[in-house]
């Protein structure tokens, strides 16, 4: 089945945030990203895993501009949720490769994991469907991190 | 900002695997996924939240038919790794909202996950982008889930 890379984005400008032990329950996510989403603020990434014990951790990617809106919101979510802590770390960038039938084709996030374990960039972060494969990495990793997927894909697609 | 929601997708014939406490390392997704995917495996989702201690857990979700080819892959990569576990739960299943502009539309995730909410269906695990919304659900609840993101996004979108 073919494999269509359609593009290769990035920013650098944005920061994660997380709310650290959340309760595993209905409503939390829609109580943290309504009140996110309530203030204009766009969010770029969220990853979830799997909860223990009934808490979970809610990690998110907003733009470096919109930080000053949404930590307010987030402590204030962090209080009525009686989530532990949370996070914010604005040293991060994402990169995202775009396609279609990625999840069919059974060796594209490995192709992309490997070019940036080449290029010895840690993967902190890692959200896929069928069309993208979005990494959150250090900010001072990212450049390096898209030279070498356009230089990998671009081979692998052809002239 | 025009949001497009172009679709919502589900399969409730998928099955979540992760791997537990893997070093926070470059190299380790990569390795993880160029076995799964050399064997010809259809990755569906992945989500990866931060390392914590130098450790973190991989998870992701393949087809149902897949599970008997992936799981000595994943047991070898465990072994191969140092990983401290791996978990296997067959009794999901994952559902996506997929659109443009949906990390342009502040409201988009808070508005899914709302529905999901009002819906009383838990989100295990979430994974977004700025085209898609992909969440995983108890596999008995993702028929409800569905119908309820068609009634209101559908109200949402207008006639
Ligand atoms: C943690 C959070 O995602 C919760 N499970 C919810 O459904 O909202
Ligand atoms: C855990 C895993 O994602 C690792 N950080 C890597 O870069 O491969």
């Amino acid at each position: 089945e073919q494999v269509v890379i359609r593009g290769i984005a990035h920013d650098p400008d944005v920061a994660k945030i997380a709310l650290l032990g959340v309760p595993d329950r209905p409503g939390v996510a829609s109580e943290i990203f309504q009140a996110v989403g309530g203030r204009g603020v766009n969010v770029r990434m969220i990853v979830q895993a799997s909860a223990e014990g009934g808490k979970n951790d809610v990690t998110f990617a907003v733009g470096t501009h919109d930080v000053k809106i949404v930590l307010p919101v987030v402590e204030a979510a962090r209080a009525t949720l009686g989530a532990r802590a949370f996070l914010y770390d604005p040293d991060v960038a994402i990169l995202s490769v775009v396609g279609e039938g990625l999840a069919t084709s059974a060796g594209t996030a490995g192709t992309v994991f490997r070019v940036l374990a080449e290029a010895d960039v840690n993967i902190e972060l890692i959200s896929t469907s069928s069309i993208t494969i979005t990494c959150m990495v250090r900010q001072s990793d990212v450049e390096r991190a898209v030279r070498a997927l356009h230089q990998a894909l671009q081979l692998e697609q052809g002239p």
